[in-house]
């Protein structure tokens, strides 16, 4: 596999191989694709994000994280086919080129990459960070209740052998802190969307309260528009909400945060997953599933271009 | 390598707000280990809790001996990581 278009898209890779698809990428696509390092991990692994922008100066960006629960393998492998497709479709696809006329685009391919390899070295269904906590044998905290939304609140642990466990204090996690000044210092997002895999979903702030967000009317729509666009491909049903009644209420999530700092378009996807497989969503799988994703992602691409604020 | 063999996953189907208490409580008790892949939220939602062989027993008494309703969703979830990986190879053979 030793470019782009040999790639086996359909499988599952372990981490140094995703990292040199994203090169190949690069390689492939320089007019459009460069690859930056927003920071490393717990254990001196780097975050690669993957910059897709047709050039100007600080514009106006959507930002994709995906795996910050390490074990839900599908969601790396759709990013990362979700990279070629843009890169391959610019030029081609005019949605794609008015987006990227428009705006840029940041994909973190592999949010929690210590992860990601202790899922596929030593524990297949690990969802949690691998940072130590200090007087207790149990490791990790679990990302997606460490930010700084709610932080330690209702749907969070305390506990540091919890699987929800929201670690010291809000950003206590490299992965997160990263994510978070990368954010801060780029000023111009405009659109946050953090890719999960569980039980089908398309939700949008708030998670760590019920109360209901000032742009709720308009989220709503967007979120029923791309969910709709998903089912279209092959029928795949999603429900749509905000998270605290849609799944359940938890704090210190991403999406919260990002909400709060200011970026209206903040929506977390759980993909295709039924349960039936748990996380070992079976690899003739992965294709539909970044398809049909691909289908829910362009459309909240066009209404976040089609509505600058 | 952790060895999954025997650990099932459990749909959890709590009908109201007093078994969705019950639930959370059985998700605070760090002894049986267990990995809450949907967490307990409302009456009629289903919880999905991947549950170690050695605990099974434990569990299950204690959501048959309260009244809530569950379903084995998955058998063995070793046999599914050992399909999987089994997948993996024959794709990096291909």
């Amino acid at each position: 596999e030793r470019g782009s278009s040999s790639f086996n898209y359909g499988a599952y890779h372990p981490l140094e191989t995703i990292y040199q698809e994203m090169d190949n990428i690069v390689a492939e696509y320089p007019k459009i694709v460069s690859k930056l390092q927003i920071g490393e991990s717990y254990e001196k692994r780097p975050l690669y994000v993957l910059k897709f922008s047709t050039g100007g100066k600080n514009r106006p960006a959507i930002w994709i994280d995906a795996g910050i629960h390490a074990r839900e393998w599908v969601t790396q492998a759709t990013a990362l086919w979700t990279a070629k497709k843009i890169a391959s479709d610019y030029e081609y696809d005019p949605s794609v080129n008015s987006l990227l006329n428009t705006m840029d685009l940041f994909l973190l391919v592999v949010a929690n990459p210590d992860g990601y390899v202790f899922s596929h070295t030593e524990n297949r269904m690990w969802r949690k960070t691998r940072s130590k906590t200090p007087g207790s044998p149990c490791v990790g905290v679990d990302p997606n209740r460490n930010w700084d939304a709610g932080f330690g609140g209702p749907g969070a642990s305390s506990n540091p052998c919890s699987d929800s466990y929201h670690g010291p204090s809000a950003d206590s996690e490299v992965e997160v802190r990263s994510v978070v000044d990368f954010i801060k210092s780029h000023g111009n997002v405009k659109a946050f969307i953090s890719i999960h895999s569980y039980s089908q979903l398309l939700m949008f702030p708030y998670g760590y309260t019920c109360d209901n967000i000032r742009d709720r009317a308009e989220l709503d729509n967007v979120a029923r528009t791309a969910a709709n666009a998903l089912t279209s491909l092959y029928g795949t049903q999603y429900k749509v909400g905000p998270i605290c009644s849609v799944i359940y209420q938890a704090s210190g999530g991403s999406i919260d945060w990002s909400y709060n700092y200011g970026i209206k378009y903040s929506f977390a996807f759980e993909l295709r997953d039924t349960g039936r497989h748990g996380f070992l969503l079976p690899a003739d799988q992965i294709i539909p599933t970044a398809r049909e994703t691909w289908m829910g992602l362009k459309s909240i691409f066009e209404h976040v271009r089609d509505h600058p604020y | 390598l952790e060895n999954f063999a025997g650990d099932q996953v459990l749909r959890v189907e709590p009908c109201n707000e007093e078994q969705v208490r019950l639930l959370k409580e059985l998700r605070a008790l760090e002894p049986l280990q267990l990995d809450f892949w949907r967490f307990p939220s409302y009456p009629n939602e289903p919880a999905d809790v991947q549950v170690p062989f050695a605990c099974l027993q434990d569990v299950k008494v204690f959501l048959e001996s309260r009244g809530i309703k569950y379903c084995v969703m998955i058998e063995d979830i070793q046999a599914a990581v050992d399909e999987e990986r089994r997948e993996m190879y024959l794709n990096q053979r291909r």
